[in-house]
């Protein structure tokens, strides 16, 4: 089940003026739970696309076909969503780099 | 809207992402 919740991030808090709660919904990743996506995508006003630095390589196409699949979305399309791709892990020392993750995604696409 | 979407294939991090953004960490 997506996890959902409205909240205030750190980064607003150390901001002047008025703070405003975002409403934060993870949704789950495996395929076949995919249309759940479909759910929330008309009300987003943004989108983070998670994508995990260490084992990236081998996920390689299914990472892109599923960045794909989102870029090319009508209701992403229509509303201009932005969408901001997150490379997870970095901490490890075998992370690959975002410059490079960039570049493959888009050679893949 | 302030909806915002984490999404990314199983295993990418996520829903640790998500915990962390709620608690401030």
């Amino acid at each position: 089940e997506p996890n959902e919740g409205t909240f205030i991030l750190n980064s607003e808090i150390s901001k002047k003026g008025k703070i405003k709660p975002v409403h934060l919904v993870d949704v789950p990743g495996h395929s076949r739970l995919r249309p759940k996506l479909d759910e929330f995508l008309p009300q987003a006003a943004g989108i983070v696309f998670v994508v995990d630095a260490l084992e990236f390589i081998p996920n390689l196409r299914a990472i892109s076909e599923y960045l794909y699949d989102i870029l090319t979305k009508g209701s992403v399309v229509k509303k201009k969503v932005p969408v901001v791709i997150c490379c997870n892990k970095t901490d490890k020392v075998t992370a690959h780099t975002k410059e490079f993750i960039r570049k493959q995604l888009e050679k893949e696409m | 809207s302030n909806t915002i979407v984490l999404t990314g294939l199983s295993g990418s991090g996520k829903t640790v992402l998500f915990y962390q953004l709620r608690d401030g960490s």
